[in-house]
């Protein structure tokens, strides 16, 4: 996955995210795809989530999946989440709650809590810091406000990293791919400096959704594994979610 | 093996919006959730219309599962024994999980599988 969270000269943030998954789920030979990546695009819709007829936040889901990976709360703020790799991994809490320790969340259900009960971008940022999680992940987050945005690092216990904006240090936007962002990225799988290249190509002055697509639409930022772009705007709870093809040639992963 | 990861590279792209070509596969259709209804029920118009995607999904992890344990025997532990894990999730989720299984008609220990694969995986 690539997410970023960018903010303009006037100070308006904009969210988007790339949704790569199916790693090593079936190659199919004969269409030169990951065949789960293929299967999973008929899933992909947009939900609005609505208490007495209004919408208390939107997201981007696979159909059958009750957590949230991608989602805007309107006017407050917006949160996708990446994939972390680590040896601590999700099945040593999974073992963990099986055996019964239960007060860590799965990382769908805090995401979609957050979604539905946070009342603001701090309030969002303290909660998807500090709750027990059962595996590891990558929290991004943006607000309303100039500077509302960071990458929060988590290990299944405790958050190892926060990575704020910081405008006046030139720090306008934030960027995670699936790996740690004091550490290089795997050296088979770099999407981390393509998109930063083109994001920096771009300038904050001319930063908006299209050419923030135009960086997610940048092979290798747009792989084999893509299910789709989301683009969100926190002003109203702006959505907006494409799915997407790699044609040949393109990176696996 | 890096250099030929590389030749996938290109210049950064400029005015691919809107989205059209060849990266560009489609839109998506939007679905209103009701959190007003019971949890078992928020999700019976969406599985209405995507239960035969969500099966091929879930098949499709079911193959593969089935071609490291050809016995069957994993498949067999999670539509038998996973689903008892339902009822230590907590609510609402629990209950969603139970009507997305009802309404779908895909096993319920699928379902839930489906729905912590992200634990699984980051392994």
């Amino acid at each position: 996955c690539t997410s970023i969270v960018a903010e303009d000269k006037t100070g308006k943030l904009y969210h988007a995210r790339n949704l790569d998954f199916g790693l090593f789920l079936g190659w199919d030979v004969k269409n030169n795809s990951w065949t789960l990546t293929r299967e999973l695009k008929p899933t992909v819709v947009n939900l609005d989530f609505q208490r007495n007829n209004k919408t208390v936040f939107r997201s981007t889901n696979f159909a059958g999946y009750i957590g949230m990976v991608s989602g805007v709360k309107p006017d407050l703020f917006t949160l996708t989440m990446n994939e972390r790799f680590s040896l601590d991994g999700g099945y040593v809490g999974i073992f963990e709650w099986f055996l019964g320790r239960r007060d860590g969340m799965w990382m769908g259900f805090l995401t979609r809590a957050v979604l539905e009960n946070a009342t603001s971008y701090q309030d969002a940022k303290d909660k998807l810091a500090k709750t027990r999680l059962l595996a590891p992940a990558y929290f991004i987050l943006g607000g309303k406000n100039s500077g509302e945005g960071c990458v929060i690092t988590r290990s299944r216990t405790a958050a190892l990293d926060i990575w704020d904006l910081d405008i006046k240090k030139g720090t306008w936007y934030v960027l995670e791919t699936n790996y740690d962002r004091w550490k290089p990225p795997l050296i088979l799988d770099n999407r981390r400096t393509p998109a930063m290249k083109c994001l920096n190509q771009t300038t904050q002055e001319n930063i908006s959704l299209p050419t923030i697509y135009d960086v997610l639409s940048t092979k290798p930022v747009l792989n084999k594994l893509t299910v789709c772009t989301t683009l969100m705007e926190v002003y109203n709870g702006h959505t907006e979610t494409y799915l997407r093809e790699c044609p040949d040639p393109c990176s696996p992963w | 093996q890096r250099r030929s990861l590389e030749q996938y590279g290109e210049e950064c792209k400029t005015k691919t919006y809107p989205p059209s070509g060849p990266t560009f596969k489609g839109n998506v259709p939007t679905y209103i959730i009701n959190l007003d209804l019971p949890p078992s029920k928020r999700w019976d118009e969406l599985m209405r219309d995507k239960k035969t995607e969500l099966k091929t999904v879930v098949q499709n992890i079911k193959d593969i599962a089935n071609t490291f344990f050809p016995s069957g025997k994993i498949v067999d532990i999670v539509d038998h024994k996973i689903s008892h894990l339902t009822e230590t999730l907590p609510y609402p989720f629990n209950e969603e999980l139970q009507g997305i299984a009802n309404s779908s008609g895909v096993p319920l220990g699928e379902i839930v599988i489906f729905n912590i694969f992200y634990e699984i995986f980051t392994v």
